[in-house]
């Protein structure tokens, strides 16, 4: 049965996104996993990192997305429930077999609301996902940056979170309100998910407050029982570029400093999740 | 009577705060402006970049924030619900004489669910703001990365939208999209706001796609009504420390090139509301 990871931070443009797609790619194409990746937000920036708007559109309109899954969209409406299988992207990139993708749609935008009156709403996902886990190694959740409904939907389902980090002041404020909020929905929703830890990201390694930002993070003592990964993802141009391509990095340039630090941390999520 | 200009996006970290402080900093120094600046994001970003975490952990026991303004925080409530003005902090960097802040509290986090049945949820602000909004000449509302319920309350409350965006692709893709639910809530909530523009933030003018994609946005016709401004903030580190030192750049390090470009901003933003 699959293992569900979701990547959380309230902070935004921290690099969710890109650590999801990129790792889901790297994960299938170098590490022949199956793997289903999940776009939670209504940006839907996880799919049209690896869809076209044109073929985006298509889908939604024929199959269907979150908003099916989450049932804010009222197309596709039935009895039972819109079964979450109908709306998998199999083989999103041709070249990577085993990365498939649930769609977003940006009707997710008042998620918050349309479910506000609904009883067990952080549990909608969980339940229909489960019927599909067998059919894959690894499950990534790319979240919203922030704690509401669809993260929470995507918490409640989850073994494991990964936390995207930028070692910037703004940024690093974040990690304690994280935990502190997270505490709190663990309390009440009472879900069983471990820190799988936490990914510097978008750093430059010749600025120095990025490095004595992660230098403190790490020696912080509330930070101790943290795991922060070895791999640090660098501030790279090409990872923004890939998106324009729909592509994941190591299709798009797999020489890119982006691309190695992605094959890196890869390895180094799989023995994380085989300790 | 203050005018009062929301800086919205829901894309993450393309500088909407960054924007807010600096701006607010800006008009209240060189532009002698009564600027009241009002922290809606439960991440309190605005807010630590004008306060020390020590500062805000003593006015938020003392004096309250957002979080007893919207009233989520129980602290303080009282039968004829809290007075916003309680909680303002007055010339919050000593330098700046016209320069107020109401901050942030993290207890937002779950703003949503904990008003989303209350009637006029989205009133609140707009019903307690117009109180104080004699006392100043602008109240620039910092919102999260999203379009629910506390970006709601300074959307209702306001008369102009201003928008940051990185000119990068996965930013870009979110213009047709707030444009799109913005008009969805325009319908529902009934308020008069208009578009101030469009500022391109952490631009790098050396990269060959940020300058395709502010031409690209530039030259759609989807958004040939809409003002793009034509002072752009570059990607400067500069910005990125300033708040470090709880101080907006002005008084942080005046000569670098973000703290030009938001003096820039601030003329062209008072040529803007004067037309
Ligand atoms: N390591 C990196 N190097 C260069 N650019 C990056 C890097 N990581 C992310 N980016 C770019 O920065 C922007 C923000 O990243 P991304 O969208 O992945 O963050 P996010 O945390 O998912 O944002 P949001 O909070 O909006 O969901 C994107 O344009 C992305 O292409
Ligand atoms: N022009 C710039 N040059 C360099 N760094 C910047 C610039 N603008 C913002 N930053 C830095 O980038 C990060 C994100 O910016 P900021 O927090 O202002 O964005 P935001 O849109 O308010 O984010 P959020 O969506 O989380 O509210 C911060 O660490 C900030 O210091
Ligand atoms: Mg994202
Ligand atoms: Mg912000």
């Amino acid at each position: 049965k699959a293992r569900v990871i979701s990547l959380i931070q309230m902070k935004g443009g921290v690099g969710k996104t890109t650590c999801a797609v990129n790792l889901a790619a790297y994960l299938a194409k170098e590490h022949k996993r199956k793997v289903l990746l999940i776009d939670f937000d209504p940006q839907t920036n996880s799919s049209l990192s690896l869809m076209s708007e044109d073929r985006w559109r298509e889908w939604e309109e024929q199959h269907g997305t979150m908003a099916d899954v989450l049932e804010v969209d009222h197309k596709r409406k039935s009895e039972e429930g819109f079964k979450l299988s109908d709306c998998i992207v199999p083989n999103v990139v041709p070249e990577i077999p085993g990365l498939d993708l649930i769609p977003s749609h940006l009707k997710l935008t008042f998620l918050d609301l349309d479910l506000a009156a609904r009883p067990g709403r952080e549990r909608i996902f969980g339940r229909k996902v489960e019927k599909v886990l067998h059919n894959y190694d690894l499950v990534l959740c790319d979240c919203p940056p922030n704690l509401m409904t669809a993260t929470q939907n995507a918490l409640y389902a989850s073994d494991w979170y990964l936390v995207p980090m930028q070692p910037d002041f703004l940024s690093s404020i974040g990690l304690s309100l994280l935990q502190d909020r997270l505490g709190y929905l663990r309390k009440s929703l009472e879900f069983q998910i471990r820190c799988l830890g936490v990914v510097f990201s978008r750093v430059r390694r010749h600025i120095q407050f990025h490095q004595e930002t992660m230098e403190r993070l790490k020696s912080d003592k509330s930070f101790k029982r943290l795991y922060f990964f070895k791999t640090l993802i660098p501030e790279n141009i090409t990872l923004g570029e890939a998106p324009t391509e729909a592509k994941p990095i190591n299709l798009y340039d797999s020489s890119a400093p982006g691309a190695e630090a992605f094959s890196n941390l890869a390895k180094e999520f799989l023995s994380r999740l085989e300790q």
